[in-house]
């Protein structure tokens, strides 16, 4: 099964 | 001091309905160049980004940057209080923590004067990157609010797949399976009515249903929808206003581990 993933960890900390 | 007025308060009402539901507590970032906000949901799996200019607002003034945190749910409270075609203005200033949203009538013969308290909010802002995607689709908005909430009956997630002659949603759950196909399709009387492809590279994502028909309430404030794709990247749903802005949704996808 294909797992969710966090948007921060495609999106840099800013 | 900040002071923003907009020929129709109906809009921003419109927006908040579309995404309070994603996100409850947001900060509004507001500046020279206009008012924007970004904001996870509370799992960080999806975020909005609004973006409204200051040149889609018939006044707009902000002395320095100034932040307004705001529950969305109270602020839709409000809004829900103008009238169909009142104009909005919205004022506030650093002295105190309020911010007054003031609705008037076409004629003038009304006037309401709401005042919302703002509040510290402590996110934190990811930094979106410019990127290239590998396929962009438009739609309708509202084709793309149908096939999400047709597939949502089905499954909890959907596969979109995308290659030079069509755009692919596939549902599969314990009733069975479904798969909507859109092909490009120029030829209409209307811009808005159009499918239009354009691919880079073929792109297959899974994504869950219920975040994108959650976007998809944004569908009545524009009549055509922007989907980008890149493998293994966020999807982005884009919505945008005509004259003032756009508001986007990201969404991270599913990958097989």
């Amino acid at each position: 099964q294909p797992q969710q993933r966090g948007i921060s960890s495609f999106f840099g900390r800013q | 001091m900040f002071e923003a007025q907009m020929a129709q308060a109906a809009l921003l009402k419109q927006i908040i309905e579309s995404i309070r539901e994603l996100i409850t507590e947001a900060t509004f970032e507001v500046s020279g160049t206009g008012m924007m906000l970004q904001a996870m949901d509370s799992s960080h799996v999806s975020l909005v980004a609004l973006n409204l200019r200051s040149d889609g607002f018939q006044l707009f003034r902000a002395d320095r940057p100034f932040s307004m945190g705001m529950n969305l749910n109270h602020m839709a409270k409000m809004l829900k209080c103008a009238g169909k075609d009142d104009t909005l203005t919205m004022r506030a200033d650093e002295a105190n923590d309020l911010v007054t949203f003031l609705f008037e009538s076409p004629g003038n013969e009304r006037l309401a004067e709401f005042e919302l308290k703002l509040m510290d909010i402590t996110s934190e802002n990811l930094g979106i990157p410019d990127a290239e995607y590998s396929a962009t689709v438009s739609m309708p908005s509202a084709e793309f609010q149908r096939i999400v909430k047709d597939l949502g009956s089905i499954g909890d997630t959907v596969e979109i797949t995308v290659t030079k002659d069509d755009v692919r949603f596939a549902a599969s759950g314990d009733i069975g399976n479904a798969t909507i196909k859109c092909r490009q399709l120029l030829d209409t009387e209307k811009p808005e009515d159009r499918t239009l492809i354009e691919m880079v590279e073929p792109v297959n994502l899974t994504f869950a249903l219920r975040y994108l028909i959650n976007f998809s309430k944004a569908t009545s404030l524009a009549p055509s929808v922007t989907i980008k794709l890149s493998t293994e990247m966020p999807v982005v749903v884009e919505y945008k206003l005509s004259d003032i802005g756009y508001v986007r949704f990201y969404l991270a996808p599913k990958i097989e581990d």
